[in-house]
């Protein structure tokens, strides 16, 4: 799911 | 990026460099739990393995590397350089009993059964449970150096800011991620119990000795 897209933080 | 973020960020690279300076300048890594260290640094690297797969922005890259390399110069630090030193009788905290279960739930309850999601995931959990052998070295030891409690209350302060913005990016963009959050919110209550004698002593000029 989008989850594993938006890994934009640290 | 919201202010809580940015915040945390800036807070958990202070605590980094606090805990680096002071281990370098004092050349002592007296009452540092190095389980504690390379926890984090495991934390890092099988968090920030996307650092060559994916380009987020220059902050982004930027401050993994930042993380990464401090935090294994850190690890460097007390196991080599200053290994005389490192207090290895008091810093017994078993890890495997954190590793072991934090690997297994990271398999159980993940987004993806990918190997990046599940690595992701593994130092999300690993993260939120690194800070134990050094608060269970300050239990055994009975004190703590006043810059080593500066340093936990900026690396505490950083996952709770993180809390923050989690709401804050639920309340405007609608995004939540409940992994990060559930374990986000037992890290920081790991620190409740440390952030009160930090604010009722150290803040007061007293020395952080337990127990209270």
């Amino acid at each position: 799911d989008d989850k594993t897209a938006t890994k934009d933080e640290l | 990026m919201n202010i809580f973020r940015l915040a945390g960020d800036v807070s958990h690279l202070v605590a980094i460099i606090i805990l680096l300076l002071k281990i370098w300048k004092t050349r002592s890594c007296a009452g540092i739990s190095g389980k504690s260290q390379i926890l984090f640094a495991s934390v890092f690297v099988t968090r920030y393995l996307d650092l060559f797969t994916i380009f987020i922005s220059l902050y982004n890259s930027s401050m993994k590397i930042i993380y990464i390399s401090c935090s294994i110069a850190t690890v460097y630090l007390v196991y080599f350089k200053f290994k005389a030193t490192y207090d290895g009788n008091h810093d017994t905290f078993r890890v495997e009993f954190l590793v072991v279960p934090v690997g297994g739930l990271s398999f159980l309850v993940n987004h993806d059964f990918s190997p990046m999601e599940i690595l992701w995931t593994f130092s999300i959990y690993l993260e939120s449970v690194a800070i134990l052998p050094q608060l269970f070295m300050i239990s055994k030891t009975g004190e703590a150096e006043t810059i080593t409690t500066h340093y936990l209350f900026f690396l505490g302060l950083y996952r709770g800011l993180y809390l923050i913005n989690w709401i804050w990016r639920y309340y405007f963009e609608g995004f939540f991620d409940l992994i990060a959050i559930v374990a986000g919110l037992v890290q920081t209550v790991l620190y409740c119990d440390f952030f009160y004698l930090y604010v009722t002593k150290v803040l007061k000029g007293k020395k952080l000795s337990l127990p209270a």
